[in-house]
């Protein structure tokens, strides 16, 4: 499950 | 970074400059929908708010820049500039359907109850129905400039590519965005109907015109 803040997606 | 995500990137910004140099250079917005427009360039400034708060990668934050500063001169070009050509007899699906029950639904599901977080929740909501206003033009004209058709088939094409970039992200990461792919999926959806007429009629060089 990904951290809210490692958004690397556009 | 993968190769589907990349050219699913790209594509994305092929239709956004592709529409803008369309608009600019019939020096018209004729069957360009004003209201999908603002819808993306809120989607954009809502979701790249993080612009100010991470880092990523130069290619990551050229992209949300370019997309944003798009997308206002999209909308200034249509609101603005080329105000008269635009056919807001025809653009009339009301956004506010749209907007209301997205934030709703940003404030219930989403990852994280801060602001940043909701604001991006709301932005992939959003997304996913920002050209409902675009293809209910389409469906009252009846009709589709081909270039108009080419956008929509990138910007599908784009949401396509970044499902095949999660299943490969899923298999080789193990990663997934449950939110992200849920909407992602509801938005390549809509585009369904559209990519089969685009591939029976435009490829075959015939505007795109709804069956009467």
């Amino acid at each position: 499950y990904r951290q809210p803040h490692e958004k690397d997606e556009l | 970074m993968n190769v589907f995500r990349l050219v699913g990137d790209l594509s994305h910004l092929l239709a956004i400059i592709m529409l803008l140099k369309k608009i600019w250079s019939s020096r018209s917005c004729a069957g360009i929908s004003g209201k999908s427009q603002l819808l993306f360039a809120l989607v954009f400034t809502t979701r790249y708010l993080d612009l100010f708060t991470s880092f990523i990668s130069v290619y990551n934050t050229s992209m949300k820049v370019i997309y944003i500063l798009c997308a206002y001169a999209t909308v200034y070009l249509i609101y603005v500039k080329f105000k008269a050509t635009y056919d807001h007899n025809h653009d009339t699906f009301r956004a506010e359907f749209l907007v209301v029950p997205v934030g709703g639904l940003a404030f219930l599901v989403n990852h994280d109850f801060t602001p940043l977080e909701i604001l991006w929740t709301f932005s992939i909501y959003l997304e996913s129905v920002a050209i409902m206003p675009q293809l209910f033009m389409i469906s009252k004209t009846g009709e589709a400039e081909s270039i108009t058709s080419h956008y929509l088939f990138c910007l599908g094409g784009y949401r396509a590519l970044y499902i095949i970039n999660w299943l490969y992200r899923f298999y080789s990461e193990g990663f997934f965005d449950l939110i992200a792919i849920v909407a992602g999926c509801v938005q390549t959806i809509l585009y369904c109907d559209f990519f089969y007429l685009y591939i029976t009629k435009v490829i075959y060089g015939q505007k795109l015109s709804l069956p009467a």
